[in-house]
């Protein structure tokens, strides 16, 4: 049954799981951190490598030598203008001040998605799966399409971008330079786990805005009483403050930590638990009060608290989840770093609601019609541009100046070797 | 939870395989192996899904054939067990005194399997 007792798959099933155990690239010959393979924590996850056989190059770093005779942050711009003698690097990014970003999230910030194709039948056709093989070797997730990471362009055709493609047409300079270090289940308390996957060097890298966004499974897990296993607002803190440490003694000095609060899950139930699953459209048989009931039976519901028919639960779980939110404002307004200074920012899902009721759009088109649970592509991207919209009102310094020599960037490199 | 995923995953496949016979107006066998048809070669997902066929295709198509619904099926395969003590987990809804009859008749139908035989063993 163990496909990986075979002696020929032992060395490569090891490879997979030290991968997936530790978020890190599975296929990375200079142990960067950065790959050239896209799936198993490649460059859907971060930024492509441009030369994965040194170890000195890698996206996100200050240039060497001004990129005089290689890219080695792997933003597509090098070389020395004949013109003037001057690297470009130096022409077009001195002073700019390049910044890269990072998320620090779960399954809702690496978009944990599960395409309702592979369960409608009367859709159903040889073009439906096509995508499975990526999206298991991506563990389910999209990060290529996230709100926070995202490079490619939304498959539902909407305008809004991630926030590195807003910090990407901000400051060309800052090509490729992203990290998604999420992870399906991730919360305050195992991010300890994962956290060393993020790659920062102090002293050689750019400043970075990390987002941290652990939004549900803090108080989401399967349990028949959800509650006794909820983080409670004193392990919160202390989860909090290890995490911020981490990142005080890695990331280099200018950078800004924004902490995410947490939603209110109600919302969910309320929209959803008297409309078909995808499952249950032909024959009109399967709500998603059903499913949430099943995957509760089965001890599996990926966030009981809220995904119930118990009125009182689901408030009990907005309640904690609250009190979540109110201690992550407490530490950005109490706690000072070296290297980062730190912000607030409320999960905010009644403004998105909004803003897609003013588009003539329903909010369970918010939530991924499979699972039923978490934010879909156009939610994600909504959250995205209103981060952005937040974050340059109350706080422009974080995302830096629009760098005035974007248009020459692009004349001269084109799309600086894409994604 | 693994073994909740597994019955999460069985359910999941048994209602689409149940979903193309009813769309396709087609046989159990042919929805299989339409399925199957439907998948990539990658990750050797073609061939394990009609390993999957060679071994419970059979099984499955009696059950279904007999007017089982996906969660009858995934217990008479032992996809979805109910651990001592605890509700029986089902997607679908249906009064209980006709689950019981069902459940009776699946297990007969299973009781001369090869394949459960052969998982029973060690």
């Amino acid at each position: 049954s163990d496909i990986c007792s075979l002696p020929f798959l032992a060395k490569i099933c090891k490879k997979i799981k030290f991968s997936i155990q530790t978020s890190m690239p599975f296929k990375d010959v200079d142990s960067d951190k950065y790959s050239v393979f896209p799936t198993l924590r490649g460059y859907h996850w971060r930024g492509r490598d441009c030369n994965d056989s040194d170890k000195n190059v890698y996206p996100g770093r200050r240039p060497d030598n001004w990129d005089a005779h290689q890219d080695s942050n792997c933003n597509g711009i090098w070389g020395i203008d004949p013109k003037d003698g001057i690297p470009y690097e130096k022409k077009f990014c001195e002073g700019s001040q390049p910044r890269g970003i990072i998320l620090l999230g779960d399954s809702a910030g690496a978009h944990f998605h599960i395409p309702p194709e592979w369960l409608i039948a009367s859709q159903m056709s040889v073009n439906s799966f096509s995508n499975l093989p990526t999206a298991l070797t991506d563990e389910f997730d999209w990060p290529q399409l996230s709100g926070a990471t995202g490079f490619l362009d939304s498959t539902s055709g909407f305008e809004e971008k991630s926030i590195y493609l807003h910090l990407r047409k901000r400051n060309r300079c800052n090509h490729r330079d992203y990290q998604n270090i999420s992870r399906n289940g991730g919360s305050s308390q195992n991010l300890k786990k994962f956290i060393e996957s993020l790659s920062r060097n102090q002293q050689l890298d750019h400043p970075a805005i990390v987002i941290y966004a652990m939004i549900g499974n803090d108080v989401c897990n399967g349990r028949a009483d959800p509650v006794p296993e909820m983080t409670t607002p004193e392990q919160l803190y202390s989860n909090v403050m290890q995490t911020l440490k981490h990142l005080d003694s890695h990331l280099p000095e200018g950078s800004h930590v924004v902490l995410h609060g947490l939603p209110n899950g109600t919302f969910l139930w309320e929209n959803l638990h008297d409309r078909y699953h995808p499952l249950g459209q032909l024959n009109k048989d399967v709500t998603y009060a059903q499913v949430f009931s099943f995957l509760s039976c089965l001890k599996i519901n990926p966030c009981h608290g809220w995904m119930s028919s118990n009125k009182t639960l689901r408030t009990l779980t907005s309640e904690r989840a609250q009190q979540l939110s109110d201690t992550l404002k407490k530490i950005a307004a109490s706690e000072k770093f070296t290297n980062f200074d730190l912000f607030y920012m409320d999960f905010a899902f009644e403004e998105i609601i909004e803003e897609w009721w003013r588009r003539g759009g329903q909010p369970w088109q918010l939530i991924e019609p499979v699972d039923g649970f978490h934010p879909n592509e156009v939610a994600s991207l909504l959250l995205a541009d209103l981060f952005w919209k937040k974050v340059q009102l109350q706080w422009p310094q974080v995302l830096g100046k629009e760098n005035p020599f974007n248009s020459q960037i692009e004349q001269v490199f084109g799309d600086q070797g894409g994604h | 939870h693994s073994s909740s995923h597994h019955c999460v995953g069985c359910v999941m496949v048994m209602s689409v395989i149940t979903q193309l016979t009813q769309v396709h107006n087609s046989t159990v066998e042919a929805s299989m192996e339409r399925l199957c048809s439907y998948l990539p070669g990658k990750l050797l997902l073609k061939t394990t899904c009609y390993l999957l066929v060679h071994i419970f295709g059979s099984d499955i198509i009696k059950l279904l054939d007999a007017d089982m619904n996906a969660d009858m099926v995934c217990h008479a395969l032992e996809f979805c067990k109910q651990d001592a003590g605890q509700p029986q987990c089902h997607l679908y809804p249906l009064p209980k005194e006709i689950w019981n009859l069902r459940q009776k008749k699946s297990r007969h139908i299973v009781k001369k399997s090869v394949t459960m035989k052969y998982l029973k063993g060690d």
